[in-house]
């Protein structure tokens, strides 16, 4: 929260855009700005209305350097824009850096992105220290697409101006913390040594010799692909990690997607029935690849690029009592099964599970 | 893991420090800009109250996660005290 806890008197505010940036067609400044207000409007009781002709609560302008506020920009990169907080004059009002790469997708900055940031200190929000919030300071990437308003921003916002008039309250992501027990992975894989546990939009990154745990957005290595893999596993042969949402995978080759990619899962031999993958290992001494989905697996030779005969098989009578397998990765010989916030250590050699652990057990908790 | 660039001279990493601080954290300009000082200067201060707000381990030390931290893009803080 701002200091003095500034908020506008009205639910009802205005908004204008003084002046466009080159670098985007008119309309999708438009766009962009629209559903940047509306990230706010649909969580709270706020309304916004735009003007043409006369002052606004809220002045949207792209300014350069010194641009009359006692703030100027500093060129490319750095500070991409600020914002001040409710009151009179210039409170409110948002100034974008004009020698920003505007864009309205990954590439440079995401005009709607910056956008609603800056609203949120236009609204009287402050910075947060939730890594994954909107008003975290730093910069970071989200397909507009897929952009759900973290709850800690959600909490912030309706404290000051209180809930929707929506029947059902929104709610949004909430960041996970690496040794929160009731941690739950969409997806694991090994990347060049390193473990990477898929959730939600973030990935949490862990070298095994480093004791920390890395929190980052899965846009921030790969603005391409969607949040929410359900699995995911490294071809350590090919230097590759494939990484499958729905239907759909995606072959990965360090910070690039392979081109003509996503393809269908059935390329790989999985029947139409399979809607989608919960987990994938691949086992490196074999070449074999193995797909779990609902209670049975499939096994995959990656040098036959074919799907083994005599498959699926009940993951019960090969694996012993797992359940739902919601991610799945190969270590030091032994195959890591996680079951929500319960993991098991299965021995390949002899055929049975020899652990049980908590899913966070990698974390150094 | 991220390999240190070439020793980096004090004096570039001072100035990074220093107006990354100044922009986001209000150091004062005229604060004694030593980096080793023992007795905390303003400056160590900043820097780890700035370190404890973005999840960083708080050494008060402009060490290699800190200076990655400060070269990201971000949101400006608007300098406000003319208008309060």
């Amino acid at each position: 929260f701002t200091a003095g806890n500034p908020k506008w008197k009205t639910n009802n505010l205005t908004y204008r855009i003084l002046n466009y940036t080159p670098k985007m067609r008119q309309a999708d400044v438009d766009e962009a700005i629209q559903k940047a207000l509306s990230v706010w409007s649909n969580v709270t009781p706020l309304t916004f209305r735009k003007v043409e002709d006369k002052e606004a609560d809220i002045m949207i302008s792209f300014a350069y350097r010194d641009h009359q506020d006692n703030s100027p920009f500093d060129g490319p990169n750095g500070q991409l824009a600020h914002a001040f907080q409710p009151g009179e004059g210039i409170g409110g009002d948002v100034h974008l850096d004009e020698e920003e790469a505007w864009t309205k997708d990954g590439k440079g900055y995401n005009l709607f992105i910056v956008m609603a940031h800056e609203l949120g200190h236009s609204l009287g929000l402050s910075h947060s220290t939730d890594p994954g919030a909107l008003m975290y300071p730093a910069y970071s990437y989200t397909d507009p697409n897929e952009f759900l308003l973290p709850q800690d921003d959600i909490d912030g916002i309706q404290a000051i101006y209180g809930q929707s008039n929506a029947a059902v309250q929104p709610t949004g992501p909430v960041t996970p913390q690496a040794c929160d027990p009731n941690l739950t992975f969409d997806a694991i894989t090994i990347l060049r040594g390193e473990i990477i546990f898929f959730k939600g939009r973030y990935m949490l990154r862990k070298h095994p010799s480093r004791a920390e745990t890395e929190l980052n957005f899965i846009s921030l290595f790969w603005p391409k692909l969607p949040s929410g893999i359900q699995a995911a596993y490294e071809n350590v042969e090919k230097d590759e990690v494939l990484v499958f949402k729905e239907d759909k995978y995606w072959v990965i080759r360090g910070y690039d997607i392979a081109p003509r990619y996503p393809k269908p899962i059935y390329h790989l031999g999985l029947p139409k029935t399979v809607k989608r993958i919960n987990a994938a290992y691949n086992d490196e001494n074999t070449g074999k690849t193995y797909f779990f989905t609902a209670d049975r697996y499939w096994r995959y030779d990656e040098n036959k690029k074919s799907m083994d005969h005599g498959y699926p098989r009940k993951i019960v009578s090969d694996f012993g009592k797992i359940g739902r397998i919601d991610a799945a990765f190969q270590k030091d010989g032994y195959i890591y099964f996680f079951h929500g916030t319960t993991q098991f250590q299965f021995d390949p050699r002899a055929k049975r599970i020899v652990r049980q652990m908590k899913s966070i057990s990698w974390f150094n908790c | 893991f991220p390999v240190p660039p070439e020793a980096e001279d004090e004096g570039k990493t001072l100035q990074i420090v220093e107006t990354y601080l100044q922009n986001f954290y209000n150091l004062q300009r005229d604060h004694q800009p030593h980096l080793r000082n023992k007795s905390e200067s303003p400056l160590t201060a900043k820097l780890k109250e700035m370190q404890a707000f973005l999840g960083l381990e708080v050494t008060g030390k402009p060490d290699l996660d800190t200076l990655e931290m400060m070269k990201k893009p971000r949101c400006g803080v608007p300098n406000i005290e003319q208008y309060i």
